[in-house]
């Protein structure tokens, strides 16, 4: 996983 | 989906119908920063660009609308709206918007995960929104009385800001290799700056004070 990958925040 | 993740989530948009109910039912902005408003709108508007190629989930899609949707409604009422507008402290609120946007705009562009345009901007409102708060700040401290609907809101906002910091912990130790750099230290920049909001509201809170905040 790196930042781009975790957008299923608000 | 953690439970500090869901509570913060709640607690914004509890923060976002304080703030509706401040303006749609007493029909007053007092003490609320057009500025800080409109860096939200623009925050919600840079991220939320995926909104219909990038899913996740039913929840993720209707909370994104229901942001957008209010952030967009509560700028139209304190610009647009005859009443609302009047209430409006123009004098107190002078931040500027572009000592916010420049800065934020040059980081995104030099700290990314990628070089695309989606994904600058959505850089770009991560670190916009840790500091969209500072307008607001500056105007609290110049406001003499603050009424309770506009100190609840600011609290609200800086709970749900809190409330993520803990589902990051929570996510960090239960999701292998989960790890977000850019969000996290932003998220604690943008929870540090309420921090001296924090401990004059549950002081004059304690005291049975009304909000105020020395200048």
């Amino acid at each position: 996983t790196n930042d781009a990958d975790v957008k299923d925040e608000l | 989906m953690n439970i500090f993740r869901l509570c913060g989530d709640m607690t914004h948009l509890l923060s976002v119908v304080v703030l509706l109910l401040k303006i749609h039912t007493i029909k007053s902005c007092a003490g609320i920063s057009l500025k800080t408003q409109e860096l939200y709108a623009l925050v919600f508007a840079t991220r939320y660009l995926d909104i219909f190629t990038h899913h996740v989930s039913l929840y993720n899609t209707v909370m994104k609308i229901i942001f957008l949707g209010t952030s967009f409604t509560i700028v139209w009422y304190m610009r647009h709206h005859k009443v609302v507008r009047q209430t409006y402290d123009k004098e107190q609120d002078t931040f500027k918007h572009y000592m916010l946007i420049i800065p934020c705009f040059a980081l995104a562009l030099l700290i990314k995960t990628k070089f695309t345009p989606l994904e600058v901007l959505w850089t770009f409102s991560i670190y916009l929104e840790a500091v969209a708060i500072f307008p607001q700040l500056v105007l609290l401290q110049r406001t003499k009385n603050i009424d309770n609907l506009t100190g609840n809101y600011v609290f609200l906002l800086g709970a749900y800001r809190g409330l993520y910091l803990l589902n990051w912990i929570v996510r960090y130790f239960t999701e292998k290799g989960y790890r977000q750099w850019i969000t996290w230290i932003s998220g604690i920049v943008q929870t540090a700056l309420y921090a001296d909001f924090f401990y004059y509201y549950i002081k004059c809170w304690r005291n049975n004070e009304k909000l105020h905040l020395p200048s």
